[in-house]
């Protein structure tokens, strides 16, 4: 464990508190997109499948466990709580998830280091996770008044991949064997889609403005 | 092994 997969791994769980401290706090899951949630909890659910085969560190195991349990709830929220479920823009948050999901299984199957059911769900959810924030970037842009928690949540999750990305060069450097493509082209284009938004988010910081994307 | 080091990784 080196500081920049600590540090990717915090602000990826920062990113989620925040989620939560919005929907609790204003009771509002306004400008969230379900569709986003829902694909990550599929990410999470198929990524962490080896929980019942392999151990790995306590660490680990209570993360995994920890990212389950709070991409479930955030959905709980969103389609069942009594005042939260009325504030979700579903006219707004219509990206067609059916048009992520297939391409990434069908690339799953196609493109993976192992013929095993494990090892291509494993790989389904390191494609899928790469586009799971496409909704959640459309839904931004059709939403006047980007409030503070939810812009700061997309950023926490976009520095997330960033820090991530540096884990990978510095364990290339540091561990002889640990070479992973699909990992790392899949988690360079997951940031790359953070990059725009990246822009306008320190461009209203800077000009102390209220977030909007164009 | 090297292939499975990111297995480690969330």
């Amino acid at each position: 464990m080196n500081i920049f997969r600590l540090a990717a791994d915090m602000t990826h769980l920062i990113s989620i508190l925040v989620l939560l401290l919005k929907i609790h706090a204003t009771r509002s899951c306004r400008g969230i997109s379900l569709k986003t949630q829902d694909l990550y909890a599929l990410v999470f659910l198929f990524r962490y499948l080896d929980l019942f085969t392999r151990y790995i560190s306590l660490y680990n195991t209570v993360m995994k466990l920890v990212f389950l349990g709070t991409s479930f709830s955030i959905i709980y929220f969103m389609r069942f709580h009594r005042v939260v479920r009325n504030t979700y823009d579903k006219e707004q948050d219509t990206f067609r998830s059916i048009f992520i999901v297939v391409p990434c299984a069908v690339l799953a199957l196609l493109i993976n280091q192992e013929r095993s059911v494990l090892e291509i769900l494993w790989t389904f959810s390191i494609y899928l996770e790469a586009v799971a924030i496409l909704p959640q970037l459309v839904l931004l842009q059709r939403t006047q008044n980007i409030d503070n928690l939810t812009g700061n949540y997309v950023f926490l999750l976009g520095t997330y991949r960033g820090l991530y990305i540096l884990n990978w060069i510095y364990r290339y450097l540091t561990e002889p064997h640990y070479r992973q493509w699909i990992v790392w082209l899949s988690g360079v284009l997951q940031t790359g889609l953070y990059v725009d938004f990246f822009y306008y988010y320190f461009l209203a910081w800077r000009n102390n403005q209220k977030l909007s994307l164009p | 092994e090297g292939e499975k080091a990111s297995k480690d990784e969330l």
